[in-house]
């Protein structure tokens, strides 16, 4: 474990934390696209199918547990909470979740590191984490006033994501035979999927203004 | 790919 993974975790960790206080604190999910959260969902119950058969490290199984445990519970806050379900605008996250399912799936069964279920399974979930912030990103072009908690999540999942290629280059030069192409190309498209996001996240941070992406 | 390998990261 080097800073930046520990770094890039703790970043996940946060995102994580906003975007529950915003749920349970604020009672509301404005801005925030269910899709992206139910794909995330589907992304941690398809690569931690080993949680229960590799064991790697407390840290790591602690890890994965809240991983899923706090996606999934969003997603039902989202979809049957009383109040909080009230605030999620099902006619702006229009999304398409078999639009990036289906050739995330075709891909992982093409390119994996074994022909195997999990490891289907595995490439599948990295696959689709690449991907899976667009509803979201497409949801925040849509939407006039992005709250700060909002923008705060985005960025944070962002800088989640930066972190862990830092993360790639350090391990790369300090351990032999450390090279994963499946995790180090999804996860390079992954992060220039927030480029975009993060010129006017600054842009807004630097002039002190409200972020709006531009539609 | 070949073999699969440990995965260690989240």
């Amino acid at each position: 474990m080097n800073i930046f993974r520990l770094a890039g975790d703790m970043t996940h960790l946060a995102s994580v934390l906003v975007l529950l206080l915003k749920i349970h604190t604020i009672k509301s999910c404005a801005g925030i696209s269910l899709k992206t959260q139910e794909l995330y969902a589907l992304v941690f119950a398809t690569r931690y199918l080993d949680i229960f058969t590799d064991f790697i490290s407390l840290y790591n199984t602690t890890m994965k547990l809240i991983f899923l445990g706090s996606s999934f519970s969003i997603v039902w806050y989202i979809r049957n909470h009383k109040i909080v379900s009230r605030s999620y605008d099902k006619s702006q996250d229009t999304f398409r979740h078999y639009f990036l399912i289906i050739p995330c799936l075709l891909l992982a069964l093409l390119v994996n590191e074994k022909f195997t279920f999990k490891e289907v399974m595995w490439a599948f979930s990295i696959y689709l984490e690449a991907v899976a912030i667009l509803p979201q990103l497409v949801l925040l072009q849509r939407t006039r006033n992005i709250d700060n908690l909002t923008g705060q999540y985005v960025f944070l999942l962002g800088a989640y994501r930066a972190l862990y290629i830092l993360n790639w280059i350090y391990r790369y030069f300090t351990e032999t035979h450390y090279v994963h192409w499946i995790t180090w190309v999804s996860g390079l498209v992954q992060t220039l999927l927030y480029a975009d996001f993060f010129y006017y996240y600054f842009e807004s941070w630097k002039n002190n203004k409200k972020l709006q992406l531009p539609a | 790919g070949t073999k699969s390998s440990p995965k260690d990261e989240l």
